[in-house]
């Protein structure tokens, strides 16, 4: 019960005392990593966590979990959402609904083109995006159209031009301008 | 000491333990904004 | 057969939520006609069905492609069951006997599984329905269940939102690790579920904490039985990291929460995780500044919270059984005889395995030892509120003779518990962080020890290094305390022969 018993904690380099107890349970460890994994604090600030805690583990927590939320009734079954005359809304017809796509803005049709794989409405934004001029990136699998302000250059064999693009990345959901070599058979 | 077919056990929790994809509010059918259509391969394939 | 006839209700169940939304009205109308045609019409029955779709979805994810869709049975299955939560008549059985069925047979399906020779138990079905339960029920309850229109249900269900947790708590309880290790992760997972764990914490009255409490011990209970001396597992290493992070987000959510029950926590705690006990005893009040506790010049008597009473939210009282009337008379008119009572009282009455820092068993009652620590410690912040703090900031008051000669009188390792039990109660600035940092102060320095003041000071400064060795966070009080007894003008502790026939404690100190 005296100081001696607490060397096994101290001496660590010490491979036959330290063995005695694991460390990582007593002198335990920089709590840093750990408290950033939970987000305490977030942006210098103090946020409830536990509502929005994916699992106990880092490892297991690669996914956002749906949190508590509440739809009011009147936030329900509005009519006219996305052009439509059913409620709710649907894109059922690639003739038919064409006209629609047209009225809605290209965050609207990126949305719907990432949202809705295999279906009408990913076909139709599409065609829209294609005819708004950007084109799709079949190995980066974003959509990317040409910088106004720069004339990109060709290369020798005419396979690809190296210019300014603005992109829109689905996962930070932002257009941003990158220079770029732009293979045309890449494009779609 | 833990017995050994607690360890086994044990063992088999850690190994199945249930991420944050199983703990996530369950996707029940809901209308579909789209009916399917068959699209380019290179599309992506997961909303 | 009847269980085949179930199997096929069943799987039409999960085919229609295949087809329609839950809300459609074909939904409504198969649950009506489960009723009407007798698949749910009586005790009896609702066992029978229930126990069949429980089995069937547990194979149908056995069975399934793991890449595949796994959890399409278990999703049905909890929507029936959170649906009929709602949607009955209660005839046969009340709501609150109709969850007790649903769980108690989960639990016989679970069980059964669990323990098969060979088995292929997997906790994932199981995990997935209550964490369903959960989401599904989170939904239904928003804003006072505003979406159930009928009202008599809707005064139903608030009524009934208590009883929901707790009874989900209490099943859990049941399926501990330690009685089902094969579920260990899946038990944590659900305990800090963010659909349940913030739920309990902020149920009116606090009447939740009690049953997340029991889970929190539970966890405990089983990292203490299995952190031995001899080599951790990895699966009990990994255990432990996910409960010291969860615990962390309690302490960041609901700090109130850990303080209040910190009595109950140290009770349970396996004894050498130093930076789990620390986490939990850090946990500061929301509102509360700290004061730098490196401040030479810090007086506690000139701190406001410092005079506060922090609440306990588990009386020690109870644990202390008989032993309550000898120390409260003793506290009321100190005797002799009241203390050789007390001081004779505080052994077992058998060696018990308990492994801490420097041990591994224990011949004192811990839990005894520290409802008298904590006990005392209530009744001199009542006592200082009521008369004055000059009644209990006094070497000669019953409160502290009582625990000096616990200490003068007892083994070293009743010292031991005993400074550890005070050393507990230095935490965030209030009355029980600075009356017990004055009495072991005062014990530190006192000359009425005689030839144990060695062995006392010893003692003290073990549990301070204790501590203040392990990574952070430290509590406020044990730092209050440190910083004062390195900046004594009468004790020198670099010259104490505790201090100086442990050289690497020497060094330590020399540096600070």
């Amino acid at each position: 019960f005296g100081l001696e018993a607490l060397l096994p904690l101290i001496k660590q380099d010490d491979t036959e005392l330290s063995k005695k107890y694991n460390h990582a349970m007593t002198i335990g460890t920089d709590l840093s990593s750990m408290l950033h994994s939970l987000g305490i604090p977030r942006d210098n600030q103090r946020y409830r966590i536990l509502d929005t805690f994916q699992s106990p583990w880092a490892e297991t927590s690669r996914s956002e979990v749906e949190p508590r939320f509440f739809t009011p009734e009147s936030f329900k079954n509005i009519p006219n959402v996305l052009q439509s005359k059913v409620t709710p809304p649907v894109f059922n017809s690639i003739e038919n609904d064409q006209q629609r796509v047209t009225l809605f803005q290209d965050e609207t049709l990126f949305y719907l083109f990432y949202k809705h794989p295999g279906t009408v409405i990913q076909e139709l934004t599409y065609l829209e995006l294609r005819k708004r001029n950007w084109r799709y990136h079949k190995t980066l699998k974003a959509w990317l159209t040409k910088d106004p302000m720069v004339e990109p250059l060709v290369s020798g064999d005419g396979l690809s031009e190296r210019g300014s693009y603005i992109f829109f990345d689905p996962q930070r959901w932002e257009k941003c301008q990158r220079e770029f070599v732009l293979f045309y058979n890449a494009i779609m | 000491e833990m017995p050994d077919r607690m360890v086994s056990q044990l063992e088999s929790s850690l190994l199945n333990c249930p991420d944050s994809l199983d703990a996530d509010t369950p996707y029940l059918y809901r209308n579909p904004l789209s009916l399917p259509h068959p699209t380019s391969i290179f599309f992506p394939s997961e909303p | 057969s009847e269980t085949e006839k179930y199997y096929l209700i069943f799987t039409e169940w999960v085919k229609l939520l295949q087809k329609v939304e839950h809300d459609d009205e074909l939904v409504t109308v198969f649950l009506r006609q489960m009723v009407d045609r007798g698949v749910l019409s009586d005790t009896d029955s609702l066992i029978n069905f229930c126990k069949a779709s429980f089995e069937l979805s547990i194979l149908a994810f056995k069975a399934s492609d793991p890449t595949g869709e796994v959890f399409v049975s278990i999703d049905a299955l909890a929507m029936l069951v959170t649906k009929l939560l709602v949607v009955q008549e209660f005839e046969d059985y009340s709501r609150n006997e109709y969850l007790d069925i649903i769980f108690c047979i989960l639990t016989m399906v679970f069980s059964k599984d669990h323990e098969q020779d060979n088995s292929t138990f997997n906790e994932r079905p199981y995990f997935r329905f209550f964490s369903n339960i959960l989401s599904e029920w989170s939904s239904l309850r928003g804003h006072d269940f505003i979406k159930i229109t009928d009202q008599q249900i809707r005064k139903e269900l608030i009524e009934f939102d208590n009883y929901f947790y707790n009874t989900f708590a209490s099943y859990l309880h049941l399926i501990q690790p330690v009685a089902f290790p094969g579920f260990s992760f899946a038990f944590i997972t659900l305990l800090s579920h963010r659909m349940f764990l913030p739920n309990m914490l902020r149920l009116e009255n606090k009447s939740g904490w009690k049953n997340l409490t029991i889970l929190i011990i539970d966890l405990f209970r089983f990292l203490d039985q299995y952190t031995g001396k001899v080599g951790i597992s990895n699966a009990i290493s990994v255990v432990y990291k996910g409960a010291l992070r969860v615990i962390i987000g309690i302490s960041n959510d609901f700090p109130e929460y850990l303080i209040e029950n910190h009595y109950e926590f140290m009770n349970a705690l396996p004894s050498s995780y130093a930076q789990l006990k620390n986490v939990m005893l850090a946990a500061i009040p929301k509102k509360i500044m700290l004061p730098n506790p490196y401040d030479n010049g810090l007086d506690m008597d000139k701190i406001d919270s410092c005079k506060m009473q922090p609440t306990v939210f588990y009386d020690p009282v109870v644990d202390l059984h008989s032993f309550k009337k000898p120390v409260d008379n003793y506290l009321r008119i100190p005797s002799n005889s009241l203390m050789r009572t007390i001081i004779n009282g505080v052994y077992r009455d058998e060696y018990s395995f308990k492994s801490g820092i420097g041990y591994d068993y224990v011949s004192v009652d811990q839990k005894l030892v520290r409802a008298v620590v904590l006990h005392v410690g209530v009744e001199a912040g009542l006592e200082s509120e009521k008369t004055s703090s000059g009644a209990i900031f006094n070497a000669k008051s019953s409160y502290y003779t009582l625990l000096f000669n616990l200490l003068n009188e007892g083994s070293s390792e009743v010292r031991f518990k005993v400074i550890e039990a005070m050393m507990e109660q230095l935490r965030y600035p209030n009355i029980h962080t600075h009356w017990f940092t004055f009495v072991l102060k005062n014990m530190f320095t006192s000359e009425e020890w005689g030839e144990q003041k060695s062995e006392i000071q010893e003692i003290i400064l073990r549990n301070i290094f204790e501590r203040i060795i392990v990574n952070k966070p430290h509590p406020w009080g044990v730092t209050v305390l440190f910083t004062q007894l390195l900046n004594l003008n009468n004790v020198k502790l670099l010259s104490l022969p505790c201090v100086k026939k442990v050289p690497e404690i020497e060094n330590i100190l020399k540096i600070l």
